[in-house]
């Protein structure tokens, strides 16, 4: 939408009212994790802030386009909208997009099939002249989030929007993540130079390594190579798939004794966060006993020179793939992240590669689960993948279950479910399960994890939730489970599942790179969400508001400066409570309660063009009130100005003449006397 | 005592659904947007 007014500060201030369901609120959270890491729009919780975006639970799932200076501004998550992408969508409405085939030019690739559109919903499918929207210069984007799917409107089957290239017929309507093209704009629309969470990511394509460096005071080197002879024979970023492209870096523990090593450090980093993910790919061609271990090498004023801590190695045994690797950092000074190759005392042909590496202010996932030919082996399972037995970090032991719909010959989608299974720590732990949400991820693997579009369901534990039998659904699985036997002969119990059957459909999995080299990633993390069950502290005024600030809020909008008048005082900080004074005083219109000399008042909602004034706000006025006040004030004043004056000419002037008439009836004595 | 095999649960209800479908049947503009006032939409 063309207009300054329309942007929003950096970062934008969000309410998650209590409506909210709490599934919903978690992934909220985690929506604004993607636009952290891939772009530069971050949010805040409202402190006060004379524009907010509130979001609820009203039905249905909306937004409206741009920051409307309207103060509280609205945005719905209703039941069935609590999926990543149609918050992400929501949100990019709110600050300042509509939808993708809208756009001025869209006509030029898309077909509006109109006679297959709903009777009297033809204007859902209006465009935007080039006065009134943008395309910031990005082409037309098939793969946006924002974009319509083909059956959108639609009063049969047919589609209602017809791609002019047919291949992308059923791409349109996607809903996983930003596109690349979403992200151009966006990051336009903002100015955006940098995201706030991103660190750096490296596939080794080029000599530079990324600004690695060997390290010293090891026994060899890493190589920068296209293959290996007894593995990999190709890299992960591109899988062979690019003649004379695709490096990586390998350690031989081929040559060398036994504890010869060699130190690979990345290029320093300046962390902002505090907690960091560490992903790569890696290839185990060695002995089992060779290591790959990862230092942090951290930079202090205590130690200038750097101090290596240990974080971890890498457990996986050698294997004719490429593996995945999470590590969880947590580095506040400045580093470099650390590869270490170890020869172990073993007989090997080959060692450790390693490619795609990201590094990211974000939380890894708790879980990989890897899935290797995951075409041949769903067929094998009859469409039923269970993931190996699993715990949250709090104890509960839980699989994942992917369900494929169909059969071979008609096109199928995925499905997945998360099911609590009897564990170890049964017996201490809370029953029936309560606000743990399970994150489970299809991850698209591209090399850069800004552009990924990974596919992302999560589902909530309601403690409250029963079945259809009166039993609680989140309940023990020995109470409410199947009794069932892991392929090593351990008993065990399985409770329902929860889900959706609608995960990912066959064309988006065969899609990107969800299933690189056949291979599909599932990253899981099961999260303790019970402190969103509480409200979000609201903004109350501190003791320094006693005293009246006039005043100018002003605001940083990237490339512009918006000053924001507040009648009365400014708020300044958070607290986690509205003043007792103000429980039972309500302010209409959106106004906000105050406290001043312990009694409670309220603060008005103002835009540049109208204002609530009144004890309660009650009474709303425009800036053309006081145009019309200012100018019939004018009028008034000079009508009154011109009447004195006239009555004053009209007197003076009857007075002269007055004066006149004496003199020539009565003429002066003392001049005659003269002559 | 043995219970009965309990089912999967479906929060799709079987259904892709994507955000116009979960907002059939509001009157919203383009599926998904909210207007403040009718000059709004006007303009």
């Amino acid at each position: 939408i063309i207009g300054e007014q329309y942007r929003w500060p950096i970062p934008v201030p969000y309410f998650l009212e209590d409506s909210l369901e709490i599934n919903a609120k978690a992934l909220v959270l985690e929506a604004f994790e993607r636009y952290r890491l891939k772009s530069c729009i971050d949010f805040k919780p409202w402190e006060g802030e004379t524009n907010y975006i509130s979001v609820f639970k009203d039905s249905g799932c909306y937004s409206y386009v741009g920051n409307l200076r309207r103060g509280k501004q609205q945005l719905s998550l209703g039941t069935n909208c609590d999926r990543i992408a149609t918050i992400q969508h929501e949100f990019l409405h709110a600050l300042g997009f509509w939808h993708e085939q809208s756009r001025a030019d869209r006509d030029d690739y898309v077909i509006i099939m109109w006679d297959r559109i709903l009777s009297g919903r033809e204007h859902n499918f209006n465009t935007y002249d080039d006065t009134r929207s943008s395309a910031l210069n990005v082409p037309y984007d098939y793969t946006s989030v924002m974009h319509y799917s083909k059956t959108a409107f639609q009063n049969g089957s047919e589609p209602t929007i017809v791609t002019r290239i047919p291949a992308f017929s059923d791409v349109i309507g996607q809903r996983m993540d930003f596109s690349d093209y979403d992200l151009e704009k966006l990051n336009r629309l903002y100015n955006c130079s940098s995201s706030l969470t991103f660190l750096d990511t490296c596939t080794f394509e080029y000599n530079n390594i990324c600004g690695m460096v060997q390290g010293t005071g090891d026994n060899a080197d890493w190589q920068h190579v296209l293959n290996i002879p007894n593995g990999p024979s190709s890299d992960h970023s591109n899988m062979g798939n690019c003649k004379d492209s695709g490096y990586f870096m390998h350690f031989s523990t081929a040559t060398g004794n036994t504890g010869h090593k060699a130190f690979l450090e990345s290029r320093l980093f300046y962390p902002k966060r505090g907690f960091q993910c560490l992903e790569f790919f890696y290839y185990n061609s060695g002995h089992e006993t060779d290591q790959l271990n990862i230092w942090i090498r951290e930079y202090t004023d205590a130690y200038p020179n750097g101090t290596l801590t240990f974080i971890s190695t890498v457990d996986g045994h050698p294997a004719d793939y490429w593996q995945l690797y999470h590590v969880s950092l947590n580095v506040s000074n400045k580093f470099r992240v650390v590869f270490e190759g170890v020869k172990g005392n073993g007989i090997s042909t080959g060692g450790f590669s390693i490619d795609d590496i990201n590094l990211s202010e974000t939380r890894c996932p708790h879980h990989v689960w890897h899935i290797r030919n995951f075409t041949e082996e769903s067929a094998k399972q009859n469409g039923s993948l269970y993931s190996p037995p699993l715990y949250s970090k709090d104890g509960y032991a839980f699989q994942v279950l992917i369900r494929v719909t169909g059969d071979a010959e008609k096109p199928y989608d995925l499905g997945i479910y998360f099911l609590l299974i009897s564990g170890a720590n049964d017996d201490t732990l809370q029953w029936p399960c309560s606000l743990r949400q399970a994150t489970m991820v299809l991850m698209d693997q591209n090399p850069d994890i800004r552009k990924r579009m990974s596919n992302l369901r999560s589902i909530t534990t309601d403690p409250e939730y029963k079945t259809s039998n009166d039993l609680y659904f989140w309940d023990r699985p020995d109470r409410v489970g199947t009794p069932l036997t892991f392929p090593n002969g351990t008993q065990y119990f399985r409770g329902p599942g929860l889900g959706t059957s609608a995960y990912i459909t066959h064309d988006r999995l065969h899609s990107r790179d969800f299933l690189k080299g056949g291979d599909a990633f599932i990253l899981l993390s099961v999260d303790d969400v019970t402190y969103l069950n509480s409200s979000q502290p609201t903004p109350k005024p501190t003791a320094a508001l006693t005293t009246q600030s006039s005043g100018s809020n002003t605001t940083r909008v990237p490339g512009i400066t918006t000053t924001a008048l507040i009648s009365g005082p400014s708020i300044t900080t958070v607290e986690p409570n509205v003043p007792n004074h103000c429980k039972d005083y309500e302010c209409k219109n959106d106004g906000v309660c105050t406290v001043e000399d312990e009694k409670p008042i309220c603060r008005c909602k103002v835009t540049s063009d109208w204002w609530y004034v009144g004890e309660r706000c009650e009474k709303r006025v425009s800036s053309q009130d006081t145009v019309i006040i200012a100018v019939s004030s004018s009028v008034t004043i000079f009508v009154v100005m011109l009447a004195i004056t006239l009555v004053s000419v009209y007197c003076l002037k009857k007075k002269h003449k007055k004066q006149l008439t004496r003199v020539v009836e009565n003429p002066p004595l003392e001049k005659t006397s003269a002559f | 005592v043995p219970v009965p095999e309990l089912k999967d649960v479906d929060v799709d209800g079987g259904k892709n659904l994507d955000i116009l479908d979960v907002n059939e049947g509001l009157d919203l503009f383009e599926g998904d947007i909210k207007f403040n006032e009718v000059s709004e939409l006007n303009s």
